[in-house]
């Protein structure tokens, strides 16, 4: 299985 | 005062096509150099990001920058009244306006429409997105792709991308069974639109959630080509210029293999 990434963990919220 | 007049109110029709079943309510700053959009889905998944230029527009103003908090469904039914050769002239007051003004002008100039349109305040994250380089480019018809993605669905709920030197595979699988699609490089580019280009740093292997990349490919109206650009544990990019003034970009993060 595979989980769903989220963008906040690749980018910063600014 | 803000004021935009675009020539093809088409092109307009077709942005909001494009970001309208991802993001709801969208920020559109609006400085002297360009309009800017950049809203994510619910889950944060998924990002658009779209940059109109002041070129774009026949006529552009904007003494103060000015951010206007859109309804996306709102804004889309007001340009379901516009056909794709009017001209739209976006206003808007530059000081905290809770309104926006769109006019429609037919080309013969025999019928104008005008909209007041509330705007939304929206307190959504904005993300700063750093500059990248990418393991792999890959510049393919936007046709294409769309069809790729749209065949694949059929058959599970992720692609998984493969880039090597020479070709790129999709490939999905569920109870069906499973699909395999592999595009490979063109030799000759003769028709831009219709040619792969593979550029690879170093090969990638990623899987991502089609259900996003079949809202990304509403944009395929606005060009011709698509470009994606992969790395390895790194969001998607799926990007359409809007001609040679501005772009949407769509970012979507990858599923993490347990």
């Amino acid at each position: 299985g595979a989980t769903q990434g989220r963008l906040d963990s690749f980018f910063t919220v600014v | 005062m803000f004021e935009a007049k675009l020539q093809q109110g088409g092109l307009l029709k077709k942005i909001l096509e494009s970001v309208k079943d991802l993001v709801v309510d969208g920020l559109w700053d609006c400085d002297g150099a360009a309009i800017t959009l950049q809203g994510m889905d619910s889950s944060h998944v998924a990002l658009v990001e779209m940059l109109l230029r002041a070129e774009a527009f026949e006529h552009y103003r904007c003494d103060r920058n000015v951010t206007l908090g859109m309804n996306h469904n709102h804004l889309s039914k007001i340009l379901k009244c516009a056909n794709n050769d009017d001209i739209v002239i976006l206003k808007a007051a530059d000081q905290n306006p809770d309104s926006c003004s769109l006019i429609l002008e037919s080309k013969n100039g025999e019928k104008t429409s005008d909209f007041v349109v509330s705007l939304v305040r929206i307190d959504t994250d904005q993300l700063g997105i750093p500059e990248t380089e990418y393991s792999a480019h890959v510049k393919m018809s936007s046709g294409e792709f769309q069809r790729i993605c749209r065949d694949l669905s059929q058959f599970g709920d992720a692609v998984q991308i493969t880039c090597s030197k020479q070709d790129v595979k999709f490939s999905s699988s569920g109870e069906t069974g499973k699909a395999n699609i592999t595009l490979t490089h063109s030799a000759t580019v003769d028709k831009e639109e219709e040619s792969v280009t593979v550029d690879l740093k170093e090969p990638v292997d990623l899987t991502f959630a089609l259900r996003f990349l079949n809202l990304f490919t509403k944009a395929t109206p606005i060009s011709d080509t698509v470009t994606l650009s992969l790395s390895q544990e790194a969001p998607l990019v799926v990007e359409y210029k809007i001609g040679d003034s501005g772009h949407i970009r769509y970012f979507l993060a990858p599923k993490i293999q347990e």
